[in-house]
């Protein structure tokens, strides 16, 4: 296989693109020449040692890229789908030497596994799930959820992969009556899955026995919301969602993700802060990440902004480089960094 | 709005929901 080396081209200069805490570190130009879709970081292991990598995707290609010295990064291995194109990766945690992406056009239709074989090196994928997939989320503990259509059943299914991406374990988790849109991990709960439904419900599962525990209605003013991320403190349950309907127009400024707190034993629930834009700021949200206390979006307006969970304000804006919109933000799965990505296949890579 | 609003909580929500679900 090929192997390529990124070019490390002028950098812009930090004091005029790097705002607040962001440090810009290093840039990979993914040159496949299509449109690129999404980033993501894994673990891969060879003869023992274990390096942080970065896992670019464009509609057609998926590229694994290693770290060389003084923040260059070159790519080794490259996945090629001919017919349905690349919607998102699926990084796995807690698992090395294999990443997961989902294909669809509009929506999801596959989701399938990237290996590389450790015999001849070859790169390898194994179809994971095909039809009607609604979600899909890589878990701790080397699993992957999905929820998926029958002719008329929801399907919510669980796998569990060995330690080197290997065989599987399959589980199902009792579905809902409502289509479940996303999924969320309740963090330091591994045995705890929360999803969001189309009726704009939370429901939480036990994913050891596979339970159905709760669902909890989060109010029609969070309609349509997504769950980013979720925390059990003192016996309730703390989601932050994606604020559906950001305007700029409000007094408060433009919320883009809210935190809520639910009581599980009760369903009951209320909002405990939004997280707005600065005065001056407009923009709603296109897409984002959250991780431990930061939350990451892309905005309408081009830009990316950086909320501090527990501060409760914005601490970066990081406004469009060479004229290109940001797309896509992920935050690193293996370290600290924030991966920022235009259409072009531009990736920055910033510490935060 | 208030924690009390939010009835009863217990710590051990998970254990027990998880003991009053069907299997």
């Amino acid at each position: 296989h090929s192997v390529e080396q990124n070019e490390m081209e002028d950098l812009p200069a930090c004091d005029s693109v790097n705002p607040g805490n962001l440090q810009l570190v290093s840039k990979l130009k993914n040159p496949s020449g299509s449109c690129s879709v999404d980033v993501g970081t894994m673990w891969w292991e060879t003869a023992g040692h274990k390096e942080p990598c970065i896992v670019t995707a464009c509609e057609y290609i998926v590229s694994l890229w290693k770290p060389l010295d003084t923040w260059q990064w070159k790519k080794v291995y490259s996945w090629h789908f001919t017919e349905v194109p690349v919607l998102q990766i699926v990084s796995v945690p807690d698992v090395c030497n294999l990443v997961c992406v989902a294909l669809g056009n509009l929506e999801i239709r596959e989701i399938r596994a990237l290996l590389c074989s450790s015999h001849d090196e070859s790169e390898e994928q194994l179809l994971l799930k095909s039809g009607n997939i609604k979600a899909v989320l890589g878990l701790t503990k080397r699993r992957l959820v999905t929820s998926s259509w029958t002719l008329c059943d929801q399907q919510i299914e669980m796998m569990t992969f060995a330690e080197d991406g290997g065989s599987k374990e399959k589980q199902f988790l009792m579905p809902p009556e409502e289509t479940i849109l996303t999924f969320a991990e309740v963090q330091g709960m591994q045995e705890a899955l929360l999803g969001t439904t189309i009726m704009n419900n939370i429901v939480i599962w036990n994913l050891k026995t596979g339970q159905l525990l709760k669902k909890m209605h989060v109010g029609d003013s969070y309609q349509a919301s997504v769950c980013h991320k979720a925390y059990s403190e003192m016996g309730l349950l703390f989601v932050v969602l994606r604020h559906p309907c950001a305007k700029g127009s409000e007094s408060f400024g433009s919320p883009v993700f809210q935190l809520i707190v639910m009581n599980p034993k009760t369903a009951l629930g209320m909002g405990v802060m939004l997280y707005c834009l600065p005065h001056g700021q407009a923009g709603r949200f296109l897409e984002g990440d959250v991780k431990d206390n930061f939350a990451a979006a892309v905005l309408t307006s081009g830009k990316i902004a950086i909320w501090d969970l527990l501060l409760g304000h914005c601490t970066a804006i990081l406004p469009p480089i060479s004229d290109q919109n940001w797309s896509f933000v992920k935050w690193s799965g293996t370290d600290s960094h924030l991966l920022v990505g235009q259409k072009d296949g531009n990736i920055f890579i910033y510490h935060y | 709005c208030s924690k009390a609003d939010l009835g009863p909580i217990s710590l051990n929500w998970f254990e027990e929901l998880s003991s009053e679900a069907p299997p």
